[in-house]
């Protein structure tokens, strides 16, 4: 600004001091210009610290945990109004000749496939309808191999493995894990046995029939639970985890990842953190914080849960505004009918997707 | 936005167990993935 007031002070004098309209018509383009600098700034930087991270993952090098000034302020924002807004903003309809221009640039910006759309781009009314946008027929074959379970979603594996020891730990970050219990809930079916008979559980598995043995559960969770003490106990053998992040320009849809029956829905109204690579290794209990929804089932072989908008379930409506200050309720659960059986869903079926705002 | 899946699979019983099978993920972490694509398979030993 003080440029651009030594700019028309400048001018005025050459002019004489007579030329005040023409001073104020160079203000706006002055005022274009800087804020293109600065995004294209926040670009570049954005560019650079994709590339520092993925550089330092393939050297292998694991991220550490460090909570620093910018997190704390950030969970002072008031972030689920900000969502809200967001979300009424990209609800708004663009002019069908501005459309493509806005989509391009939002694919350029977070390297979204663009030919993969199912529709013409000029048909999205609004930025939110084509943030979940669905997919041309084929975009993307189901792996056939009926003793594979395939991937949900497009996204990043952040981490997998097996959850063995007791309390079942998911790591966030390196030195910092996370129940597991209280990402899906104290009332989840996760299949855990107490400490004291681990031993004797041991024993009986030994012995369990196959087609006992196969009887596993699945879930998948998107974002954000409560923090509950894990009682003393163990999972049971062969339960897995796998967390995979959606960037914004990826494809925002959730399919199934195998045959199986959703039996429970649970709705953590937690906060709205930001789940990027940053904020895992700067905000503590992040997934624990989050607003998430979980899906509980079973399978053939056991155990899944997942978080978002469900297309099982179109009048759950998530991102509500909050009624208390501190986020202290129980999730709220709905077990679907007819109960035992629940919603049936085969590998590969699209069942949910996470909206914008 | 994040996907968190949490499931049950087949594990080896016992090394003496010749009708067990065993779950393994086929990626690695920091591994781009895409829906339908697998994640892990499991087969009988």
């Amino acid at each position: 600004i003080s440029f651009v007031r030594k700019l028309q002070t400048s001018r005025a004098s050459v002019n004489g001091g007579s030329s005040s309209s023409q001073g104020n018509s160079f203000l706006v383009p002055g005022a274009t210009v800087a804020t293109i600098l600065m995004l294209g700034a926040l670009h570049a930087r954005r560019l650079y610290d994709d590339k520092k991270v993925e550089d330092a993952r393939e050297k292998g090098l694991e991220f550490e945990f460090h909570p620093d000034v910018k997190a704390t302020f950030l969970q002072l924002l008031p972030l689920r109004s900000i969502s809200r807004y967001w979300g009424l903003l990209t609800s708004v309809e663009i002019p069908v000749w501005l459309r493509p221009y806005v989509y391009r640039a939002w694919a350029r910006a977070f390297h979204s496939n663009l030919e993969e759309a199912a529709m013409p781009l000029d048909e999205y009314a609004t930025l939110r309808d084509f943030f979940v946008r669905s997919l041309k027929e084929g975009s993307r074959p189901i792996d056939p191999d009926p003793r594979c379970l395939v991937s949900p979603v497009d996204g990043i594996i952040l981490r997998f493995g097996e959850l063995k020891a007791a309390g079942a730990m998911i790591e966030q970050v390196k030195g910092f894990s996370y129940s597991v219990s209280s990402l899906l809930g104290a009332n989840s079916l996760l299949p855990m046995i107490t400490e004291e008979n681990t031993h004797a559980e041991s024993s009986e598995l030994e012995n369990t029939p196959k087609d006992q043995s196969n009887k596993s559960w699945w879930r998948v969770s998107l974002a954000s639970p409560k923090v509950w003490d894990p009682v003393a106990s163990s999972p049971m053998k062969g339960l897995f985890y796998c967390v995979i992040y959606l960037k914004p320009g990826d494809y925002h849809r959730i399919h199934s990842p195998i045959d199986w029956n959703v039996l429970v829905r649970r709705h953590f109204s937690g906060r709205l953190f930001p789940v990027n690579e940053r904020a895992t290794r700067t905000i503590r209990n992040l997934y624990l914080e989050n607003e998430r929804v979980v899906l509980e089932g079973q399978w053939q072989e056991g155990f899944m849960e997942l978080l978002q908008l469900l297309f099982i379930e179109p009048e759950l409506r998530t991102n509500r505004p909050r009624k208390k200050f501190f986020h202290s309720e129980p999730p709220e659960e709905r077990i679907y009918e007819p109960e035992g059986v629940g919603v049936m869903l085969k590998k590969g079926d699209e069942m949910a997707a996470f909206n914008m705002g | 936005s994040t996907v968190v899946l949490v499931f049950q699979a087949p594990v080896s019983r016992s090394p003496k167990n010749q009708g067990s099978s065993e779950f393994s993920f086929c990626t690695r972490k920091g591994d781009r993935i895409r829906v339908g694509e697998a994640l892990g398979r499991w087969h009988d030993s």
